[in-house]
């Protein structure tokens, strides 16, 4: 562990907890992609399934079964509890579009073959696309709400944190993980349009919109 | 490879 992972954590944990109280106080899940959120949950229960054969600390214990409870509670908000604030007919991204390539990714680039390995595999690889169907939308409406930038925001973080934290395990325990730091610096680039209408935008007190 | 040890990140 070290402070950029540990950031980078805490930051996916507050993005976590903003998306839920945005859900909360405006009792609304619009401009949420239920696509992406759902897809959450594919990365987590598929990449966590070792919560079962391998500890590594409490801390890692804990955090995988919050993301995966927090990850299906939401998606109880949007389908039950918030349904009909749910507007399917503009989260219009074709996911079978990324779980097919992310598929055949894993069967191609893995730890080793057994389920859990390429599950594993599949998750790291989904978890790079999973954010496509929300920006989609946000790039199809051309606007959000504030608090969904922040949430966004969080989740870009958390995923910039990671690669010092890979620079700094390469460094100081020669530990390298090709699969993840492909992925992860895939994942980030997606979000370098995102941060820059957020930090010329949205920290500047404006609305998020997007040139017509 | 990093799954030796098993994969310690989330």
């Amino acid at each position: 562990m070290n402070i950029f992972r540990f950031l980078g954590d805490l930051s996916h944990l507050a993005s976590i907890f903003i998306l839920i109280h945005k859900i909360q106080t405006t009792r609304s899940c619009r401009g949420i992609s239920f696509k992406t959120q759902a897809v959450y949950v594919a990365v987590f229960v598929t990449r966590y399934l070792d919560l079962f054969t391998t500890f590594v600390s409490v801390y890692n214990t804990s955090m995988k079964i919050f993301f995966i409870a927090s990850s299906c509670y939401i998606l109880y908000l949007m389908k039950v509890r918030f349904r009909p604030t749910n507007d399917p007919s503009i989260d219009t991204f074709r996911v079978e579009y990324l779980v097919g390539p992310c598929a055949v990714l894993a069967l191609i680039f893995n730890y080793g073959y057994s389920v859990t390995e390429v599950l594993w595999s599949l998750s790291i690889f989904l978890e790079s696309v999973a954010i496509l169907p929300q920006l989609f939308m946000l790039q199809r409406t051309g606007e959000a709400e504030t608090i969904t930038t922040h949430y966004l925001a969080a989740l870009g973080a958390y995923r910039a944190l990671y690669i010092p934290n890979w620079i700094y395990r390469y460094f100081s325990e020669g530990y390298v993980d090709p699969i993840s730091v492909t992925a992860g610096l895939v994942q980030t680039g997606l979000y370098l349009d995102f941060f820059y209408v957020y930090f010329t935008k949205v920290l500047q007190g404006q609305k998020f919109e997007l040139p017509a | 490879l990093p799954s030796d040890s098993g994969h310690d990140e989330l």
